[in-house]
């Protein structure tokens, strides 16, 4: 984890805390009835899947979560995953 | 924009919805409302119409939810998701919930309720999220005006490659394959068209206008095409002035000048009769619009800016009649030129308006252009 953030250890821990969430809930592969999907990749590392939101965002691919990433995932949102489910 | 893989659609273009639960921080009418207009924003651009229904299962339905909500994908509390809905299908198909957490809004004093349902309505349709960040698609809130809102280009691509683009009328001849222009069927959308007269004929509603009219299902747009009267009604030739069907009589009345028709379906029962077998002082020489209420038994006929009460039971006009159409029915302007109830609500046409009027409510709860009826 250390080695994804650039911030103090307590804010970067609820970072990586709070972009774990947004991965599994927007950029991880589920069961059950369609609810919003893209055609997903292969397997999801976290840095991999860092990677396609920082790319569906129009964002520098880094595979870090600098302040552009956790910008976006701190803004309200829809709840329809934006990769495949 | 996106497409759900097997890009997902709705095989039918008249689609209902449903309205199961609704949040605390907005009134009713304001979330009927912000979801009448955010569908509304779809349907300018594809030919889909939505129908609601107030009970049972419609196609899509529409709920404030809190937390874990049953289907595997529980909101959050405020902020972080906000709604989700899912793709068409059966059953959750299109189903749209809304995070009860949230402070819903119709302005911009929290989320914006038209916004998000515009969105989410996407998905319901067949959308899935967009990379276009002017995209109403693009997955993360940005405020939208209801009022003005005009869908993105993007969007519009993405609706449109799957349902195709809205025509301005079905029927309406396309250049140059279109039929020959028949100077006696006036605009078919012209925006300022008014009827004659408008009632339902088993499960038909007709609108007459001049010496045309068009048939339509309720429920349906689609279909709709002009006739000329003579064709169905020889006898009534132009120039209805009203009409109405009293449906569990399986009779239908036609109204033209100080006479009317019988009718059983389209067929004419008899010659005409004269419209003081109903009780009109003779002084009333024409009728200008008649629409018979289901749960009273009773037909209101309007004439001029008064209107009469006739009970179809007793068969015989009300004392205390005419009254003043204007204060009995608040919000609707003008002179009556036709009525119908359909669904419980009185529907009054004046020129190119019609009024959506609650009786329960005595009052308006919509205004519409005439021409939409006709599918403009």
């Amino acid at each position: 984890a250390p080695s994804l953030l650039a911030a103090s250890p307590r804010t970067s821990r609820n970072n990586y805390r709070l972009a774990q969430a947004y991965l599994d809930k927007y950029y991880t592969k589920k069961g059950g009835p369609q609810i919003g999907e893209m055609v997903a990749r292969g397997g999801n590392s976290t840095v991999k899947k860092i990677k396609e939101l920082q790319e569906f965002f129009g964002l520098r691919v880094t595979g870090k979560l600098d302040r552009a990433t956790m910008d976006v995932i701190k803004r309200p949102r829809c709840g329809v995953p934006d990769v495949a489910n | 924009y996106r497409l759900f893989p097997g890009e997902p659609k709705w095989k039918k273009n008249t689609l209902t919805y449903r309205i199961s639960k609704y949040t605390p921080s907005m009134t009713p009418a304001e979330v009927d409302r912000a979801m009448e207009m955010a569908l509304r924003a779809w349907s300018s651009a594809v030919p889909l119409n939505f129908v609601r229904v107030n009970a049972g299962e419609a196609d899509i339905m529409i709920s404030f939810e809190t937390g874990d909500h049953g289907d595997s994908y529980p909101f959050d509390g405020p902020r972080g998701t906000l709604a989700h809905a899912f793709a068409p299908g059966e059953g959750l198909g299109g189903d749209t919930h809304f995070d009860n957490a949230e402070k819903w809004t119709m302005g911009t004093n929290g989320f914006n309720l038209f916004t998000v349902a515009a969105h989410e309505f996407g998905h319901a349709l067949g959308l899935a999220h967009s990379t276009d960040p002017s995209a109403l698609m693009y997955p993360t809130y940005k405020y939208q005006n209801p009022y003005g809102f005009r869908l993105p280009k993007d969007d519009v691509k993405g609706i449109q490659a799957l349902y195709g683009p809205r025509r301005a009328f079905p029927g309406k001849p396309t250049a140059p394959h279109g039929p020959p222009h028949n100077p006696s069927i006036p605009d078919l959308c012209d925006s300022n068209l008014s009827f004659d007269a408008v009632t339902m004929l088993g499960k038909e509603l007709l609108l007459f206008r001049d010496r045309i009219f068009w048939r339509r299902q309720v429920h349906l747009m689609s279909g709709i095409r002009p006739s000329t009267i003579t064709s169905s009604f020889p006898q009534l030739m132009s120039n209805v002035d009203a009409a109405y069907e009293v449906a569990e009589r399986g009779t239908a009345y036609f109204f033209k000048g100080p006479h009317y028709w019988i009718t059983r379906g389209f067929q004419m029962q008899g010659p005409p009769r004269t419209i003081y077998d109903f009780g009109f002082p003779r002084y009333v020489q024409r009728i200008d619009a008649a629409v018979y209420l289901k749960d009273a038994q009773k037909t209101l006929f309007f004439v001029g800016d008064e209107y009469y009460s006739y009970d179809e039971r007793k068969r015989k006009m009300e004392k205390d009649y005419p009254k003043s159409t204007e204060e009995e029915f608040s919000g609707v302007n003008g002179q009556i030129d036709a009525a119908v109830e359909l669904n419980g609500y009185i529907y009054f046409f004046s020129g190119p308006k019609a009024y959506k009027y609650d009786t329960e409510k005595e009052d308006v709860v919509s205004v519409l252009k005439s021409s939409s009826w006709i599918g403009c």
